[in-house]
């Protein structure tokens, strides 16, 4: 455990808290895509099943217990809460799922370190995650008006990716063996996805404006 | 520990 990774760890939950925070304070989810929170789910599902089998540490268990709660808590919010639910961006929300789940599918069984179970469902949540920020940046270009919420959730997530980069720059200097080129690969698209994001957000911060997209 | 180590992280 470094600096760089503790950073991206708090950045995550605080992402995390934020927008549970709006969900709850304002009963709305809109402008936040379910696609985004499902995929989310799905992919520390995959990840996290070592809960099962391996320990780590206390911190990381939590860790890993939190992340599961919060996905699935969200989910039950936009898709069961009866006042939440309806603040939902059902008709822009339309990027399909199997464009995101297939391609990560068929690369975590071709592309992976071992071919067992657990191994590929762990390869294909590291790709899956890297690609499952794009319905909700799809959504907010969408959207006119994204509200400063949901702007800053996504640049939490943004710094979060930032600090992994950090984390593994670090980790490959100091740590014999760390050649994770699945993680790096995968880790820096991720990271290259909200570069754009991150460009209009920092130029609407200097303004001192709400976060718009050009279309 | 190669294992290990690539799943120590979050």
């Amino acid at each position: 455990m470094n600096l760089f990774r503790l950073c991206g760890d708090m950045f995550h939950l605080l992402s995390i808290m934020v927008l549970l925070l709006k969900i709850r304070a304002t009963r709305s989810c809109r402008g936040i895509s379910l696609k985004t929170q499902e995929l989310y789910a799905l992919v520390f599902v995959c990840r996290y099943l070592d809960l099962f089998y391996s320990f780590i540490s206390v911190y990381n268990s939590f860790m890993k217990v939190t992340f599961l709660a919060t996905a699935f808590s969200i989910v039950r919010y936009m898709r069961y809460d009866k006042v939440v639910k309806q603040t939902y961006d059902r008709e822009q929300d339309t990027f399909r799922y199997v464009f995101l789940i297939a391609p990560c599918l068929l690369l975590a069984l071709v592309l992976n370190h071992r071919f067992t179970l657990t191994e590929v469902l762990w390869t294909f949540s590291i790709y899956l995650e890297a690609v499952a920020i794009l319905p909700q940046l799809v959504l907010m270009q969408r959207t006119q008006n994204i509200d400063n919420l949901t702007a800053n959730y996504v640049a939490l997530l943004g710094a979060y990716r930032g600090f992994y980069i950090l984390n593994w720059i670090y980790r490959f200097a100091t740590e014999r063996h760390y050649r994770q080129w699945i993680v790096w690969i995968s880790g820096v698209i991720q990271t290259a996805l909200y570069a754009d994001f991150f460009f209009y957000y920092a130029l609407c911060w200097k303004a001192n404006k709400r976060l718009q997209l050009p279309a | 520990n190669d294992e290990w180590q690539r799943k120590d992280e979050l």
